[in-house]
């Protein structure tokens, strides 16, 4: 662990005498494989090390009887920090709550979508979702399955347009005076331009509230990118992390939250539909750690 | 990083951040800039195209590990496809079953996931459009059960490759890596030979190890498809399951369509690494 690693640095560093400067960076250089490892993204892992090198080089570090604790205790504020306060899914306004689930193919937007919808109801709030996807084989049988499952209606059409069908979406949920449409796209590349663009003429057709990106936890460097393009073509309000059962550590989060500035809604822990979770950044930032 | 015109300390920092951004990882990004910069002692590189030059070799040596042919000779010879939730196994089912179509053979598709939503449509789908044969069970059947019945019928009806696709599953839940190797058992005690090919998306992060670690321990690994190599990913992470797992990628996932697919080829992979 990281924790343990740092002990074997300062113990050894100790052995000398007084602590200085020098000895904070083969510290700092275990912070920064940890965090790489955790696959935050490189220049999201130089930021934070140099942040963290500020705080370490004080005496809080160099004249503690437990350096070590000392900077996993820096490095673990400074991931609190950015990964921020969660966020709650928009209210107010005339009902319906428009939400769009976006992302990369096979993510965990539709299973994400039933989620939010099983969430939504045990509040007592009254749900449609909508099968915006006719391009993959079976989605639209996927979301019917996943709504029946959670008795939470699904509007879904034969075939067709996905601005379209999100627009019969929403007045079918207008007429029956739900209190939330749920859309769940395709799974899409940032750079299929054609595609990002149907984004955004679906947001703008149902005049959407809440745009969430679905994100694999599994995600490498890449998740830089892919958050940033979707947050400046379509604009996002919030992340969902998913498939956090696994074991990886989900240094993503970082990256997304650093590149985006928008906050972390859910987190997907299970294939169940009652999987889902509200995000607690302290519990992130100690799985980052590792 | 290679149109610098001279081996500064800067080119050396460049080509770390352009490896670990590629999610090469730290430490087998280390290993090669530690090979490379020792033949730069030994005046072995003197310049930036040696440079490029050596860094491309030493990635297609990582890759080139364990390469031997798939064998596919037995008939019929049984293809499990696993891999982690969503990395595009059923896709890829479809894709290779048109692949190996194509080349003569005949082919049985086994919509073997039969836990998802709408998992043995979403494959029934693909073969019809195909025109390849498919067996299907009821959600909720038993995995085993399905490819037990599978097997025989490829026997009877004289199939040779019996493709089968799997439920998406995390490879540190116990219970679902056993049922893996419970199938794989199956075809096994049936004189059958079996194949494992791990499906791989190729923007996953250093988690990929452990990923490939696991299923191999589990059900063997035989071969790696690399999927939707057509996003900004690069799939570095290939490098170190290559040099770990001595596992030979086999196909690239190159789109959605049922023709996206190739045939891997180490050479044209570390070049767009490296672009
Ligand atoms: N273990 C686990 N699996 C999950 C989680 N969320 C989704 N999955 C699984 O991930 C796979 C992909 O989920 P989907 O909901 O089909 O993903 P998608 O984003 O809609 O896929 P596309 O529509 O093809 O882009 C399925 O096997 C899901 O059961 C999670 O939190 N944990
Ligand atoms: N761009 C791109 N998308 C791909 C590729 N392979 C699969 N996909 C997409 O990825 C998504 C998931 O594919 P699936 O085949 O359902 O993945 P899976 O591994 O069977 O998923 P589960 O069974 O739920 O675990 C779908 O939207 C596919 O169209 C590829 O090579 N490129
Ligand atoms: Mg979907
Ligand atoms: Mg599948």
């Amino acid at each position: 662990t990281l924790s343990g690693k740092l002990q074997a640095v300062f113990e050894r560093l100790g052995q000398k005498g007084k602590l200085g400067e020098k000895d904070v960076e083969e510290a700092l250089r275990e912070v920064r494989l940890a965090l790489l490892e955790a696959d935050v993204h490189f220049r999201v892992v130089r930021g934070l090390v140099d942040r963290v090198r500020a705080r370490a080089i004080g005496s809080e570090v160099l004249q503690s009887l437990t350096p070590a604790q000392q900077v996993i205790k820096i490095v673990h504020e400074e991931l609190v920090g950015l990964l921020g306060e969660p966020g709650k899914l928009a209210s107010g306004g005339a009902p319906p709550q428009v939400i769009m689930l976006v992302g990369l193919q096979g993510s965990g937007k539709t299973t994400s979508a039933a989620k939010l919808a099983l969430h939504l109801k045990k509040q007592g709030q009254r749900p449609l979702l909508a099968a915006a996807d006719p391009y993959r084989p079976a989605a639209v049988e996927q979301l019917r399955i996943l709504g029946r499952q959670t008795e939470v209606p699904v509007h879904a059409e034969s075939a067709g347009d996905p601005v379209a069908i999100s627009r019969a979406a929403l007045q079918e949920a207008r007429s029956n005076h739900l209190s939330h449409l749920i859309i769940d796209t395709a799974g899409r590349l940032q750079t299929d331009n054609a595609l990002m663009g149907e984004l955004q003429r679906i947001k703008a057709a149902v005049s959407a509230t809440e745009v969430l990106l679905v994100a694999d936890s599994t995600i490498g460097q890449e998740a830089l990118r892919v958050a940033e393009t979707f947050h400046t073509t379509v604009g996002l309000t919030g992340i969902i992390l998913t498939k956090l059962d696994g074991d990886a550590r989900g240094g993503a989060a970082l990256s997304v939250r650093e590149v985006t500035g928008v906050p972390l809604k859910f987190l997907g822990t299970g294939e169940m539909l009652e999987a889902i979770e509200p995000f607690y950044p302290d519990r992130m930032a100690s799985r980052i750690l590792g | 990083v290679f149109s610098k015109s001279e081996l500064s300390a800067e080119v050396w920092d460049d080509l770390e951040e352009m490896l670990i951004t590629a999610d090469v990882g730290v430490s087998t990004t280390e290993n090669i800039l530690g090979e490379l910069r020792g033949r730069e002692r030994k005046g072995q590189i003197r310049e930036i195209d040696g440079l490029r030059e050596g860094l491309h070799q030493e990635l297609v040596a990582r890759l080139n590990q364990g390469i031997s042919a798939l064998a596919l000779d037995d008939q019929p010879v049984v293809i499990l496809v696993v891999g982690f939730n969503g990395a595009g196994k059923t896709t890829t089912v479809a894709k290779l079953g048109r692949y190996w179509q194509q080349a003569g053979k005949r082919v049985l598709l086994v919509a073997g996931d039969t836990f998802r939503a709408a998992g043995g449509e979403q494959l029934n789908i693909w073969a019809e459009r195909l025109g390849l044969q498919c067996i299907a069970g009821q959600r909720g059947a038993d995995a085993a059960a399905l490819l037990f019945d599978a097997i025989a019928s490829a026997r009877a009806r004289g199939f040779d490759v019996v493709l089968v696709d799997t439920a998406g599953r995390i490879h540190t839940k116990t219970n679902l890596m056993d049922e893996l190797g419970k199938m794989r058992g199956i075809a096994q005690r049936q004189q059958i030979e079996v194949r494992t090919l791990l499906v791989l998306d190729a923007s996953t992060g250093q988690n990929g190890i452990a990923q490939a670690r696991a299923f191999r321990d589990a059900v063997g690994l035989d071969g790696i498809v690399v999927t939707k190599l057509d996003g900004t990913a690069k799939g570095g992470v290939l490098f170190a399951v290559a040099d770990e797992l001595g596992a030979p990628v086999r196909f690239v996932g190159t789109g959605e369509q049922p023709d996206d697919l190739v045939v891997f080829d180490p050479e044209a992979f570390v070049t767009a690494v490296l672009e």
